[in-house]
């Protein structure tokens, strides 16, 4: 009871016929609160118990990785726009890497708590420690990865997640005689640093034509980017900038149609 | 637009079903991003750059790679945070290719490989899948993006 075999998909609706295995399910990461963190493990499509063990998170924070991740990005399928079904990704990560999406921290997607302060209180900190529990209960769960090489990847504000699970299980190996085989790290348009972060996406913008040359001097000139919450007087330059000079552009991607 | 699709792909009961998923009757619909946790996110690190030097020590390996044409979280900021680490080069700047075309420019560090990809929005894999996915293959490999 509570192995992998109960997590075993059997098929999506509306999923294209594929060759490869797929679980998902729930692991307990605090029982006292009761937060359980929801995962999709899609094993490779290809030789897949000598493929690395890959997890990829999403940021926001509050963004799920089984929304952008799995269904928008890496994962083997995509959903159809009438979300009737599934067709096939065919530049899938899963030809290369066995791919585990974790809904982190619990509130995210189908990841939960029977706490509701969970959801007012939760941070850096929580998400780091919860998604350690997360792999080293899901590894008791899926005996067969416990040694395979292990990854760890995402995007957005999951470059705070990323590095930051790294640390806990290297913490976490100091201290067990059976280490989680962790080999690396990559983030993509990653969170990184406050001060640089903010430095840079303004002089992006002001680089690439979106603001006007004393939109970008007044917010260099005005904005502490030190600081993790701005001055009211920066907060309205940023939503002049946003309001009067971005015009209907897709932020995510500049050149781009918006979705309207 | 992809998302809303899978905001009603997911709330499907028989899709959850079939994913085990919300079992326990969560009292709210599955969406793809929680504005409860985005508004009442407490604690964020300033800065993750230590943590960076950290597992480069650890000899973990640290691949960071951005779409060019995102404005969120753009290369920029990536560049200005990662000059921070002041890291020697081992591969200097130069383009990479995929399919015979540049796929972006990247920058081997001392434990540290920075790539970008071109044309690629915040949701990189989304905007550029085959770029990405060559991205995946090098950095799986552990070795430099193809110069050709």
């Amino acid at each position: 009871k509570g192995g992998e075999e109960e997590d075993r998909i059997l098929e999506l609706p509306g999923q294209p016929k594929v060759s490869f295995q797929q679980f998902s399910g729930y692991v307990t990461v605090n029982k006292v609160a009761g937060r359980a963190l929801f995962y999709w493990l899609t094993e490779s499509s290809q030789n897949s118990l000598r493929k690395p063990l890959v997890i990829w998170l999403n940021g926001g924070p509050g963004c799920s990785s089984v929304a952008y991740g799995a269904s928008e990005e890496i994962g083997p399928f995509r959903v159809n726009r009438s979300a009737s079904g599934l067709y096939i990704n065919k530049f899938s990560w899963n030809s290369l890497a066995n791919l585990l999406f974790l809904e982190t921290p619990a509130g995210v997607g189908f990841s939960y708590t029977n706490r509701s302060s969970d959801l007012h209180d939760t941070g850096d900190r929580r998400t780091a420690k919860d998604s350690l529990e997360f792999v080293v209960q899901w590894l008791e769960r899926f005996p067969r990865y416990k040694n395979r090489e292990l990854y760890i990847t995402g995007e957005s504000y999951a470059g705070h997640y990323v590095p930051q699970l790294a640390r806990e299980i290297i913490t976490y190996n100091t201290n067990t005689k059976y280490p989680i085989n962790l080999k690396g790290i990559m983030v993509g348009n990653a969170v990184t640093d406050n001060y640089y972060d903010n430095l840079g996406t303004v002089t992006y913008w002001w680089s690439h034509a979106m603001i006007s040359d004393q939109t970008y001097r007044q917010l260099i000139s005005t904005c502490d980017f030190h600081r993790q919450k701005e001055s009211d007087e920066c907060e309205s330059l940023y939503s002049y900038a946003m309001d009067q000079e971005f015009g209907n552009i897709d932020q995510y991607n500049i050149y781009a149609p918006p979705c309207n | 637009c992809t998302e809303k699709y899978a905001e009603i792909y997911y709330n499907r009961p028989d899709v959850q079903k079939a994913l085990h998923a919300n079992t326990t009757g969560i009292p709210y619909k599955w969406t793809a991003c929680s504005e409860v946790l985005n508004r009442n996110w407490n604690d964020t690190d300033v800065s993750v750059l230590p943590i960076y030097r950290q597992l480069m020590a650890n000899r973990i390996r640290v691949w960071v790679f951005s779409g060019d044409v995102d404005s969120v979280v753009p290369v920029t900021a990536t560049r200005y945070a990662l000059a921070q680490l002041k890291v020697a080069t081992k591969i200097p700047w130069y383009p990479w290719y995929v399919k015979n075309q540049v796929g972006g420019w990247t920058e081997v560090y001392e434990g540290l490989t920075f790539a970008t990809v071109r044309g690629a929005g915040h949701e990189v894999p989304l905007f550029k899948p085959r770029a990405a996915l060559q991205l995946f293959k090098s950095f799986l490999s552990g070795s430099p993006l193809p110069k050709s």
